[in-house]
């Protein structure tokens, strides 16, 4: 994601 | 995705719908903490910052709206629907929950994945949701008894511990048989990604559940006792 790091989690 | 974490998201999506059809109905909200619900409320907006940004899938951005809207339709029922405001426990529910929000800011400060924006905010609401819980049990204790949908709703939102063993111990009753505790199946989730995908590595989701869980437990084995007993539930002041 833009940060890097995606969440795919809720 | 997997069974655990899709499970989990349902028995989410469920004891939020169940409060707030609850209220809704009802038109009372006795029992309830409102600072639990502002808390949760603000958890899912700093945890969904990448609403916009990041498109993951049109499930994750529909669960995300529903949970944000949900959280917020039931502080907006509980401080604004003139009905449903008068029977809010406006004294008992004193817990001082900004310094939880200050508590969990300055550790999301230190403790990140990274050191930006939206990472310190997803921190921060990972944090918050393990001691949101605080004042609704507080309020518990000071209401002494738990009307019976609210003790649902917090067993709903309940975890692994009790909610096996109130399982097990109504298997025999298949009708009663709950719906499962939302953070077990987050939990079984990540032991079963951290075996199944070689980067998977969330300490600061992981140990803040497991922080939530034990928030729950001494609840869950009230609820339990008093539900085993079929008495009201009283929990030690």
């Amino acid at each position: 994601s833009s940060n890097g790091i995606s969440h795919d989690e809720l | 995705m997997n069974i655990f974490r899709f499970a989990g998201d349902m028995t989410h999506l469920i004891s939020i719908l169940v409060l707030l059809l609850k209220i809704y109905a009802t038109k009372t909200c006795s029992g309830i903490s409102l600072k639990t619900q502002e808390l949760y409320a603000l958890v899912f907006v700093t945890r969904y910052l990448d609403l916009f940004t990041d498109f993951i899938s049109v499930y994750n951005t529909v669960m995300k709206l529903v949970f944000i809207g949900s959280t917020l339709a039931i502080v907006w029922c509980m401080r604004l629907h003139r009905v449903v405001r008068r029977s809010y426990n406006r004294e008992l529910d004193t817990f001082r929950h900004y310094f939880l929000v200050a508590g969990c800011f300055a550790l999301a400060l230190v403790l990140h994945e990274k050191f930006t924006f939206q990472e310190v905010f997803w921190a921060f609401s990972i944090y918050l949701e393990a001691v949101a819980i605080l004042p609704q049990l507080v309020l518990l204790q000071r209401s002494g008894n738990v009307d019976n949908l609210t003790g649902q709703y917090i067993f709903f939102l309940g975890y692994l511990t009790f909610s096996v063993l109130i399982l097990l111990s109504c298997s025999s009753q298949p009708t009663e048989m709950p719906f499962w505790a939302y953070r077990a199946f987050y939990i079984l989730n990540w032991i079963y990604r951290y075996f199944t995908e070689q980067h998977f590595s969330r300490w600061i989701a992981c140990i803040s559940g497991l922080i939530q869980t034990a928030l729950y437990a001494d609840f869950f084995y009230y609820y339990f006792l008093s539900w085993k007993n079929n008495a009201t539930l009283k929990l030690p002041a």
